[in-house]
Formats: structure tokens, C-alpha cells, sequence
């Protein structure tokens, strides 16, 4: 059988669905100040999730906590990914109590791309990633 | 009445596959 860490290699999602393999992506993304972005990505996959044996008071409180989290503060690593049309969608959805299951949806596509396209192939020539292969 | 960032943690642990 592959060895997990050989189908890390094979996309970001193949990465994602291993714990070990989350585990390592997010040791070097700490050591790139980017751990958030990884954290967010499962906060708006957990959020989706919650949606039907949740109530809409604690969906509300996550909600903002995720957007007081990441995307308030338009110097944090998330923020700065995310288009300006999508954050202004997101603070719409949380200031009028919008509250959908598919609301970061948008937010998360976009944090997911800057992965696939940045941080995932630079993990898989770092050094963290060398060595434990 | 869970703080924030315990309710986030939650919401971030409960997107992460389990332990094969």
C-alpha cells in the first residue's frame, strides 16, 4: 500500500483527510506565521457541518467568532487573502443575523486556492516535509 | 457558557477526520 505521506503529495485534500498529515502541514505552516490559514479552513468546514444539530443562537456565536477571528482585522494573514466583495458579504451575513450554513463557503474557496497554489507546494519541498519522508 | 475561542477550537476539531 502507499505510504500516507507519499499521497500528501497528490493534492491538498489527500493532505487534509490525515491527521498526521494536518499535523505536519500545520507545524510548518506555524513556523511560516500562517497556522490561521489552515485554522480557518476547518472552522468554515466545522461550521457547515453544524448546521443541523445546532442551534441558531450557537450558529450565530460562531459565526462571529470566526469573523472576529480571521476576517475584522484586515492585517491578519486570513483577512488579507480573502476578497474585499467577500469579507463585506460575510460582515453583512453576521450584522443582520444572516446566518447561513453556506456563508464562508465563498471565503473558504479562496483560502483553499491561495493553499493549492502557495503554502501546499511550498510544504512539500520544505524541510519538515523532506525529512519525514 | 463556552468562550469564543473554546467554541471555535470545537467548531475547528469537529472538521478534522478522525483517527484512522
Amino acid at each position: 500500500p502507499t505510504p500516507p505521506y507519499l499521497k500528501w503529495a497528490e493534492s491538498l485534500h489527500s493532505l487534509l483527510d490525515d491527521q498526521d498529515g494536518i499535523h505536519l502541514f500545520r507545524t510548518f505552516l506555524k513556523q511560516e506565521d500562517c497556522a490561521d490559514l489552515l485554522d480557518f479552513w476547518f472552522a468554515c468546514s466545522g461550521f457547515r457541518k453544524q448546521e443541523n444539530n445546532e442551534g441558531n443562537e450557537k450558529m450565530l456565536k460562531l459565526a462571529k467568532a470566526i469573523y472576529k477571528k480571521y476576517i475584522l482585522d484586515n492585517n491578519g494573514i486570513v483577512s488579507r487573502q480573502i476578497k474585499p466583495a467577500t469579507k463585506s458579504f460575510i460582515k453583512d451575513c453576521v450584522m443582520k443575523l444572516h446566518i447561513d450554513p453556506a456563508m464562508f463557503d465563498q471565503a473558504q474557496t479562496e483560502i483553499q486556492t491561495m493553499m493549492e497554489e502557495n503554502t501546499y507546494p511550498l510544504f512539500l519541498k520544505s524541510d519538515i516535509y523532506l525529512e519525514y519522508t | 457558557i463556552d468562550s469564543e475561542d473554546d467554541l471555535l477550537q470545537e467548531c475547528i476539531s469537529s472538521a478534522m477526520p478522525k483517527k484512522k
